[in-house]
């Protein structure tokens, strides 16, 4: 299946992931 | 001196009844984001405002790695645009991945994220340069013929107007046809962070009740 690029960078950049804003504290 | 530790906050200090007024949180969850935010604030340099070194490291647990999206996601916190972000900057820019958040922010906010040269659109180069800094962060070795194939097959599906740009209202049909973009919009730790992070020493002035 296809995957659109911006599914790839939303779903793979750790850059935007806040979540580690909350768990590296 | 009758000066009290108490009143002593960062700079761009917002009252939580303020904050709590204008976004999803509760006032208890505005505190519970300012013991974070001076976590956060403190950590390199001791000032009450997140430099970028700070937000990197509190990411990537390294202060040094660069990184496209965290950058644009820094800068677009960094609302007033004077390289840092205080307090009322990180929670109204925070409530814009609450759970309960108006689609509509998280729209605007991920356009706005992938509109890397700010000019309202987003590019076709734009996506490339993403793309490309993503499978150099990634270590994912693509050959430039299927990055070109992944950048036209979603270019074709997102630029329905043809005219070599996507706008806000065909970023906003692509979302429609594809809710998983915004994923990364919506943070569950948000919705109650108090709970979340029970060890936050939390001690309301205000009761949630009273705003």
């Amino acid at each position: 299946k296809f995957f659109n690029a911006f599914e790839f960078i939303s779903s793979m950049s750790s850059g935007f992931d806040l979540s580690n804003l909350f768990e590296n504290k | 001196c009758f000066c009290s530790k108490k009143n002593k906050h960062t700079p761009g200090y917002e009252e939580p009844t303020v904050l709590a007024a204008e976004t999803p949180f509760t006032v208890s969850e505005v505190e519970a984001l300012y013991e974070l935010f001076k976590k956060l604030s403190n950590s390199i340099i001791s000032d009450g405002l997140i430099h970028k070194e700070e937000f990197q490291l509190a990411l990537f647990r390294n202060r040094n790695r660069r990184n496209l999206f965290a950058d644009r996601i820094f800068d677009l916190f960094d609302i007033k645009r004077n390289g840092v972000i205080d307090f009322g900057e990180f929670v109204r820019s925070l409530s814009v991945f609450h759970p309960n958040a108006p689609i509509e922010d998280k729209i605007k906010f991920a356009f706005r994220l992938y509109d890397l040269r700010q000019t309202g659109f987003i590019e076709r180069e734009e996506l490339k340069e993403m793309v490309l800094a993503l499978l150099h962060e990634s270590e994912l070795v693509l050959s430039e013929d299927v990055v070109e194939m992944i950048v036209d097959k979603t270019w074709k599906d997102a630029d329905t107007k043809g005219d070599g740009k996507i706008d806000l209202e065909e970023w906003r049909d692509l979302v429609s046809k594809s809710p998983s973009l915004l994923k990364n919009m919506t943070l569950p730790y948000l919705k109650d962070i108090t709970l979340s992070f029970p060890s936050f020493v939390l001690r309301s002035e205000v009761e949630d009740t009273e705003i």
